[in-house]
């Protein structure tokens, strides 16, 4: 593998020489732009989700309605992701959804 | 509803394992 020789572009990588204790698995370094590195259609469905206060969550064709015009494959995959970072939950079916942080 | 809870239950562990 190729050494960096030169180091122009990354800044506080690695310092191979020290002993690196407190480095190890910083996970997501770059992008804060999106709250915890959502897109914003993600963060947007999620914040969808979570203003619903039903115990039933908030349905696919409810969600779809109020993004609209948003691709419902672009849903389908925000939901998709969101469930499994864990941040929303299906709950009577796999059409409904809640927000973990909700309540 | 129990399939709920259970759902949830998972969630939550999920999003507990992302921010550890």
């Amino acid at each position: 593998n190729a050494q960096p020789g030169g180091g122009g572009s990354s800044l506080t990588l690695s310092t191979p020489g020290r002993a690196s204790s407190d480095t190890g698995g910083s996970f997501s370094g770059g992008n804060d732009m999106h709250t915890n590195g959502l897109t914003p259609h993600q963060s947007q469905i999620l914040n969808l989700i979570r203003s619903c206060k039903g115990s039933e969550g908030m349905g696919f064709e409810d969600l779809k309605s109020r993004l609209h015009g948003m691709n419902v494959n672009t849903i389908k995959q925000a939901l998709e992701f969101l469930s499994n970072e864990g941040h929303i939950y299906s709950t009577v079916d796999d059409d409904h959804y809640k927000s973990t942080d909700g309540d | 509803l129990d399939r709920i809870q259970k759902n949830k239950a998972a969630a939550l562990q999920r999003l507990a394992a992302r921010h550890v």
